[in-house]
């Protein structure tokens, strides 16, 4: 699967 | 944004504005691990590095921002501020960086989502947080002593954590494909390494005792 995260955690 | 996010930034906030606050104020940093610090002063470095390609929304930025400034701020009054720096005591805090960081960076060019610069910094960051806390509590295991403010610092910190594990669960029924094992992983083991202390916390409060951990 794509990986898409988008890292909008801190 | 839900509201378990929410409390768990809040959290990990007030803990750092406290510490802040707590040096600058009392021109002491008694208790207060400077490995610790730089460790997570090398994390929000390591995982903020989207600052200047990325921009998700200008909540995000401040607080990231805010994370590089209050860390940097903390290394710097231990360091280089003329008195605070008398109040640290470098024999108890003796935990080696490397020993610590040398694994995290191993692991995360081993197990990453991405073999990008950033996507492995990023997953570094996240291996690092998990322990980046372990010289602060051997330093509270060995002093035993705790001040209120260190006790509510390392308190705040722990709770960050399992609000973000609430945020995770929440997120994962909510959202269609939000699974991210490896902060998953990461945070669950960072929060695991918590429940001693919780647990002397809550021992502490329940009988209105000074914070002592067992030697």
């Amino acid at each position: 699967r794509h990986y898409d995260y988008d890292h909008d955690e801190l | 944004m839900n509201i378990f996010r929410l409390a768990g930034d809040m959290t990990h906030l007030v803990s750092v504005l406290v510490l802040l606050l707590k040096i600058h104020t009392i021109k002491s940093c008694a208790g207060i691990s400077l490995k610790t610090q730089e460790l997570y002063a090398l994390v929000f470095t390591t995982r903020y590095l989207d600052l200047f390609t990325d921009y998700i929304s200008l909540y995000n930025t401040v607080m990231k921002l805010i994370f590089l400034g209050s860390s940097f701020s903390i290394v710097w009054y231990i360091r280089r501020h003329k008195i605070v720096r008398r109040s640290y005591d470098k024999d108890q805090d003796t935990f080696r960086h490397y020993f610590i960081v040398l694994p995290c960076l191993v692991l995360a060019l081993l197990i990453h989502h991405k073999f990008t610069f950033k996507e492995v910094m990023w997953t570094f960051s996240l291996y690092l947080e998990a322990v980046a806390i372990l010289p602060q509590l051997v330093l509270l295991q060995r002093t035993r002593n705790i001040d209120n403010l260190t006790g509510q610092y390392v308190f705040l910190l722990g709770a960050y954590r399992a609000l973000y594990i609430l945020n995770w669960i929440y997120r994962h029924y909510t959202e269609p494909h939000y699974v991210h094992w490896i902060t998953w992983i990461a945070g669950i083991v960072q929060t695991l390494l918590y429940a001693d202390f919780f647990y002397y916390y809550f021992q502490s409060w329940k009988n209105n005792v000074k914070l002592q951990l067992p030697a």
